[in-house]
């Protein structure tokens, strides 16, 4: 299902963004 | 650039879950400061301090000058905290004209208010709280809150 596809990889992008703020360093947004 | 009015209503969302003891269900909610008072205090409350609170009109009714005050004191706090504690300095086009919000509670300027609200909780030292808090929230939610990280990370344009 392309639908269920193509959700599943926008759970993983916004996983993954989230994830790498989380290992940044304190007061390093940018 | 992300469409700052449905950037204020998915960061109203993302407000909701700090559960502060004043309204915070619609942009007119917002337009005195005190909900945002409070989640300030409740994401640095060493810098956003009770005294600091105190500072903030808590009853400015229809008022818009009580408003635009409260409002005023709220962005020179958070430009002084993005500046002196997270090492960022908040640049000129992410700056909300403060006094619409007062006046007319325009979604629009708010969305940059809430966007610098969360700049500051995805960078000081109890992020990870927050961060973890965001990814709770629906997807479509979480979307807007990524792009509205990622403008705030990238460099002024000339």
């Amino acid at each position: 299902d392309p639908n269920m596809k193509a959700g599943a990889t926008s759970e993983g992008v916004l996983a993954n963004f989230f994830n790498s703020l989380l290992s940044k360093k304190t007061g390093s947004p940018g | 650039s992300v469409d700052k009015a449905e950037l204020c209503g998915s960061l109203l969302t993302w407000l909701q879950t700090f559960h502060v003891p004043s309204p915070c269900a619609s942009p007119q909610d917002l337009s005195s400061g005190l909900a945002v008072a409070y989640v300030l205090n409740q994401i640095d409350s060493s810098w956003f301090t009770e005294a600091w609170l105190q500072g903030i009109s808590d009853d400015p009714g229809h008022n818009w000058r009580l408003k635009v005050g409260n409002l005023k004191t709220i962005l020179q706090s958070l430009v002084e905290y993005s500046q002196d504690v997270l090492g960022h300095p908040v640049s000129e086009q992410h700056l909300p004209d403060v006094s619409l919000i007062g006046k007319f509670s325009d979604s629009a300027e708010l969305g940059k208010l809430l966007q610098l609200v969360l700049g500051c909780a995805i960078s000081c030292e109890k992020k990870q709280e927050h961060i973890q808090r965001i990814m709770t929230l629906e997807e479509s939610v979480q979307q807007v809150v990524m792009e509205a990280i990622q403008e705030l990370m990238t460099k002024d344009t000339p």
